[in-house]
């Protein structure tokens, strides 16, 4: 089994430097196998010995590292609320190119981007059309017009979702207009 | 592989019986905010055997059941269905698709049905596992949780990794 | 106190209401008095009395409800995102009016709001702009156009934050280009 | 009473001094992800003496301190200042403004400073609380955290009340 995992992370860790390449460009992304937090091996009486570094409870976890164009390595906690979003966007794919599932449901993923970043998290998305099915929710005009078929999702006074569907042909995605779904 | 169809009824805002026909591609869901939209992945969630309340966001189970609005009734069922396309085999036995179905009546247990036929939760975990779509692979990434595969912890994150290997 | 606190109590009451009339038009909102989770007397050798509802451990809670047009009242945990975030800034909203702080710093609020409803939190923040001073951060473009001073944060590839401010005048924020600041 | 200027030095991001002056009314702060928005949040709110690592976005009291870049080194200290206009004396004791000052240098103790004398940080609370800026009064919505307000327990939103009472 380790074998698998190690022939794995080592292509999720390739993946994922690739998509990092595209979200950050001129940015550095990659995992690393970290050691567990090592067990304190304590001998009969109680005493700990010294922590030994190598042998912790389990198997090694994966830590991400993250660094923006121009930006030291940083830790996840001190990136900002976009970049966040973006590097677990990259760890998504980086683990679908891997092992695609049959589909992924996006919720909003797109929120707290900027413009570009929205572009750049379309063309992601648009790359990897083939690899899996995408089906997202959104507000942001921009992930509207890159739909195969958009679904507009309304309530009326009564409390009760229905569904209207509409393709949306390649060549006429500039008209939309998101009010008339 | 890939979602075909979609059914959802009496399932949370959706008192009445409405059916998603999915292609390949790209698929994008609008609407006004509380039109109903993260409903539509609570029911996939539902129908994939999900029992977890913060996925689901409900408290109890029956929360999934259409509470009833200014005017109409509640609802004493729900059932979602989700309809794979399997012309690539990649669930085996050979059928050109594959249906899972979740119910719920009030008051009385949940029911999974496999192609329509009452199977145990397992099966369908089982099923589901062999389509790609185990727990770990976060094909639904709710919302406002996008951090959260970031957030985890190093160990979680490898069992990511050993689930895709 | 409490007297104090009755009266500050009812103001952000009816504060609330009004708030909720024009963030979910045709909807209602309500802050209840609720009993504190009743202490359960124990009588000397440990058995539990009848919980004796009135005389909580401390004071009443405040308990928020929330219907959109059309639905139920609604627990908070059900509301969707967007609405969520709605009748979180109407409480906020409803306190500021009984005790306005000098300034508020809203931090990409809007994130979660469809257009329909950035108009409607807009709405309120012009019309309460002469009682606090908003500071709103944001990528929404229909909140830049409601600025009265527009503040662009830039970070070149060096990692450092610099700031430019452009007042825009009321007549020319039609034409506004966030790219542009 | 508003806020009339935000000085930042050597603060997260702010390697540069900083300095920007407001208005009553509206004010609208835009730039890219990642450009130092949410940095201006937390510098008021490390101003306004928050010790929370969690509204900070901080895991010890130095990260708030320029950890450096691929161009520039670290800094050794940070300097955040907040002027509050006081023409409708607010604030009592006569002064047109109030400034609000903490300092760090690394491996020192944090200062705090009003109208430049350096006091304790309850002096600040206290100054604060006075102008109507108390903690309870949520002045600042933090990303991501506007539900917060709603999610706290009945008690807390009590004490949201009092405060205003
Ligand atoms: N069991 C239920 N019965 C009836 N209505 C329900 C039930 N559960 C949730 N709802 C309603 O569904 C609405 C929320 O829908 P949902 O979260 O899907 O909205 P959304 O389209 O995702 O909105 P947003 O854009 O704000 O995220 C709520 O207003 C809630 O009242
Ligand atoms: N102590 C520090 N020293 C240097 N840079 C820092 C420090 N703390 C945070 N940063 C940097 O500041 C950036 C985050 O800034 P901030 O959270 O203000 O962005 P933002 O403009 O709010 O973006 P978004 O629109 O994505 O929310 C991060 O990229 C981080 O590297
Ligand atoms: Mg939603
Ligand atoms: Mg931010």
């Amino acid at each position: 089994i380790t074998e698998r995992f190690d022939a794995t992370f080592v292509e999720v860790e390739r993946n994922f430097a690739q998509v990092i390449d595209t979200l950050f460009p001129g940015g550095r992304g990659r995992l690393r196998l970290v050691e567990p937090p090592a067990a304190v091996l304590v001998d009969d009486d109680g005493v700990a010995d010294e922590p030994t570094p190598a042998i912790g409870p389990g198997e090694p976890g994966v830590e991400l590292e993250v660094s923006p164009a121009g930006k030291q390595i940083t830790r996840l906690a001190m990136l900002s609320g976009g970049e966040k979003a973006l590097a677990a966007i990259a760890f998504l794919f980086a683990i679908m190119l891997a092992r695609p599932c049959p589909f992924y449901v996006l919720d909003e993923v797109d929120a707290a981007l900027d413009d570009t970043n929205v572009e750049r998290f379309l063309s992601l998305v648009d790359r990897y059309r083939e690899h899996a099915q995408f089906i997202v929710i959104t507000h942001q005009k921009r992930t509207m017009e890159a739909a195969d078929v958009l679904y507009g999702v309304t309530m009326a006074n009564d409390g009760i979702s229905k569904v209207v569907s509409r393709r949306l042909p390649r060549d006429r995605r500039e008209a939309f207009d998101p009010a008339v779904v | 592989m890939h979602l075909k169809t979609l059914r959802l009824r009496g399932f949370k805002s959706f008192a009445e019986p409405v059916e998603l026909h999915f292609e390949p591609g790209v698929s994008v869901i609008v609407g006004p905010n509380g039109s109903g939209k993260s409903n539509v992945a609570d029911g996939l969630q539902w129908a994939m055997a999900s029992l977890s309340p913060t996925e689901l966001r409900t408290q109890v189970a029956a929360d999934v059941l259409f509470g009833g609005s200014v005017r109409r009734q509640a609802s004493g069922f729900a059932e979602v269905e989700m309809v794979l396309d399997n012309e690539d085999g990649r669930f085996g036995s050979g059928r050109p698709e594959v249906s899972v179905m979740r119910r719920l009546r009030r008051d009385a247990d949940t029911e999974y049905l496999l192609n329509r036929v009452p199977v145990r939760r397992l099966d369908v975990q089982e099923a589901l596992a062999d389509a790609g779509l185990g727990r770990e692979l976060h094909a639904i990434v709710s919302q406002g949780r996008v951090d959260e595969i970031l957030l985890s912890r190093p160990d979680d994150r490898r069992g990511f990794i050993e689930e895709a290997a």
